[in-house]
């Protein structure tokens, strides 16, 4: 996977347990 | 008819779609301020970061989404992220804005460096979405179809997700009858849109690498 796809993955992986501060 | 169980099914999905907002501050920035091309690429990139997060959580609110494997919930939110951002700022795109605020944001982001090559299919895209004239409950439905997409890559359970997927496309389909009682077609185009959103999100890699570029 790009670098894209894998800060993708990690913004969505935050968000599903309801972390938004980084 | 929609059934009584359909209209729910649809309310509740409306109701969730209209929830999800990128941050209001965010958007009348990309309005009123005027930055350089760096500060343009800066704002984007925390616009789409936002939109993926309140993406998630439409797509938590999906029935039956959170009893899927936690993987599986990656995989399907990961291979819809790009193609649910074209079909929101699409819905965007085509409102009403106010005097000059399309051409602003237009111009705006055909100045955030990113090559023509890739910016053109994106505004035809706009442009065959605004034709279709939908409905917030058409977009709501179509966005949720999107995300519940079971051929996604590295998706395991493919038969739960059809099962989730399914009763989305039988509503929209008779919410289009209903609707549209003129236009047979129109459940058909606007899954044709849904092809569309395929070719764009196989392009977006391309079109973020000559951004970086650039």
């Amino acid at each position: 996977p790009s670098g894209n796809s894998i800060g993708l993955e990690a913004i969505i992986r935050k968000a599903l347990m309801g972390k938004y501060d980084d | 008819e929609l059934t009584q169980e359909q209209l729910s099914l649809l309310n509740y999905i409306l109701d969730a779609y209209n929830k999800y907002r990128i941050p209001l501050d965010m958007a009348k920035n990309l309005l009123q301020e005027q930055f350089s091309a760096d500060e343009n690429f800066i704002l984007l990139t925390e616009m789409a970061t936002s939109h993926v997060q309140v993406l998630v959580e439409f797509t938590k609110r999906l029935p039956g989404f959170q009893s899927l494997d936690h993987e599986d919930q990656i995989a399907l939110l990961k291979g819809s992220a790009v193609e649910a951002m074209f079909l929101r700022s699409a819905q965007i795109f085509n409102r009403k804005l106010p005097h000059g605020h399309s051409e602003m944001l237009e111009d705006r982001i055909r100045k955030s460096g990113i090559s023509d090559e890739y910016i053109n299919p994106m505004f035809n895209f706009y442009k065959s979405v605004g034709e279709l004239q939908m409905t917030q409950e058409e977009h709501a439905l179509l966005t949720a179809v999107t995300i519940l997409s079971p051929d996604r890559p590295f998706v395991k359970d493919v038969l739960s997700i059809e099962r989730l997927q399914e009763p989305m496309l039988e509503v929209l389909h008779t919410f289009c009858k209903l609707h549209h009682p003129h236009n047979p077609q129109h459940f058909a185009r606007l899954l044709g849109r849904l092809t569309e959103l395929r070719t764009l999100n196989h392009h977006h890699t391309e079109m973020l690498m000559s951004w970086r570029v650039n």
